[in-house]
């Protein structure tokens, strides 16, 4: 079926979310479903780092605040990890 | 500061800029570069020469995309640029991003604020969590003829190469902290029934119905304003709030500061004499707005658009003993002083001060 609006912006947004993760909080991705649970969390704990640094209320959740600060111009180097 | 602790072994180092961008001047880029080092240069007993070496330190270039530093830019806005820590090779070097809109103001993205950033992870510093911090990670404007290292970041790089050799240190701003009892403000107005405190080059925003205060740069909302607001105040009736610094005034509506601003404060009918406004409040209900000079006040008719007669008057003689007033605002019916960390709650109908309290009370804290 085509895929609702809704779910299009879920995806985009879990697609937002995690490639700043990545590219800022050092989030590992594993694609493989035995461990996507593991995963899930993995992007939890890190999306709580992100909001903890920026100051932002800790819900571990990608809400309005979390993705406007995701969406600001910025430096790209990360946060919390060394730069090599 | 970066894990590691990197930092260069030696204080007098060398640039080179590879290339340049085509949305500036190279000349504008040249002295964005320079301006950018100096903030450095300035706080410690680093020292920046420009090379045409291969293997200068720190070597800045205009990347486009995949650059081959397995950190591939993302086209226009998001990531500006990225620095790398001090090393050899990459070590030191800054990267910023070709497609993103430079400029040596306020349009798109000012070279000089990010070249600057950029530094401070080519000496071994990494982000603050500061938001007024020049290491703070997401992009914010200031005006490069205004710039000030804050001292956060000052303390960061003194902390890797130590003071500069002066019987006085350079000191910067400090990012207000809204629960911070020692607080006071330049300015307060309230704005389309929000309030807006002033401070530096930050405003507290502060909406009645929400628990926390919003802490932004001026710059954020109005590019065009200088930092160091004195006086502000609302007139509701035409949606509009004035600003004042020294002896000029800037009227914003929204976002947009009209043409011709700004404008002498003489234009309101203040005498020569007269060189700052220290604080300013307007009661809708009359149509009289009340100016705060020293130890006296002017009193303005906005229908009329001229002081009354009979001004200035005495504070003491018409508000009681609130000193000299550092802000005002005007709300619910009544008046808010502000003196240092103080705050005087004033009824203008019995035209008595009817309470005191911490300059900080309207932040929860």
């Amino acid at each position: 079926f085509p895929v609702g609006p809704e779910a299009e912006d879920e995806g985009q947004t879990l697609n937002l979310v995690e490639t700043y993760l990545q590219n800022f909080y050092n989030l590992q991705i594993d694609h493989h479903p035995h461990v996507r649970q593991r995963s899930k969390n993995h992007l939890v704990e890190k999306l709580k780092e992100m909001q903890e640094f920026f100051g932002l209320q800790v819900t571990g959740k990608p809400d309005l605040e979390t993705l406007e600060m995701m969406n600001k111009p910025r430096c790209g180097v990360p946060d919390v990890q060394q730069y090599m | 500061f970066t894990p590691g602790n990197p930092k260069w072994k030696r204080n007098n180092l060398t640039y080179r800029i590879v290339n340049y961008t085509r949305k500036m001047r190279q000349t504008d880029v040249d002295e964005a570069i320079e301006k950018a080092l100096n903030v450095w240069s300035s706080v410690t007993p680093l020292t920046f020469q420009k090379t045409e070496d291969k293997d200068a330190d720190i070597v800045i270039s205009f990347a486009y995309r995949d650059h081959q530093d397995n950190s591939p830019f993302d086209g226009p806005n998001g990531q500006l640029a990225h620095a790398f820590q001090p090393g050899e090779g990459i070590g030191g070097d800054v990267h910023l991003d070709e497609e993103e809109a430079w400029s040596k103001d306020a349009r798109g993205y000012n070279l000089f604020i990010v070249v600057a950033h950029e530094l401070g992870h080519s000496l071994g510093l990494s982000h603050s969590n500061d938001p007024g911090a020049l290491m703070y990670p997401t992009y914010a404007y200031t005006d490069p003829n205004e710039f000030i290292l804050p001292q956060d970041d000052i303390d960061g790089i003194q902390a890797i190469y130590g003071q500069i050799n002066a019987a006085v240190q350079p000191t910067g701003p400090k990012t207000p902290q809204a629960c911070d009892p020692n607080l006071t403000f330049d300015a307060i107005t309230t704005l389309r029934g929000e309030l807006m405190f002033f401070k530096g080059r930050y405003m507290l925003r502060k909406h009645p119905e929400r628990a926390e205060t919003e802490l932004n740069f001026i710059s954020l909302f109005w590019p065009k304003l200088p930092s160091g607001i004195q006086a502000a105040y609302e007139n509701v009736e035409k949606d509009e709030v004035l600003l004042f610094k020294e002896d000029k005034y800037w009227v914003i509506r929204g976002y947009d500061i009209p043409h011709g601003y700004p404008k002498p404060i003489y234009r309101l009918g203040f005498p020569k004499t007269v060189k700052r406004v220290n604080a300013a409040y307007s009661d809708e209900t009359t149509g009289k707005t009340y100016f705060f000079v020293a130890d006296r006040y002017w009193r303005y008719d906005e229908n009329k658009k001229s002081m009354d007669q009979g001004y200035p008057r005495k504070i003491v003689h018409d508000f009681g003993k609130i000193g000299r007033v550092d802000a005002a605002f005007q709300t619910d019916g009544y008046v808010y002083f502000f003196h240092g960390t103080t705050q005087f709650q004033f009824d203008p109908r019995s035209k008595r001060i009817v309470s005191q309290r911490k300059s900080i009370s309207w932040f929860n804290c």
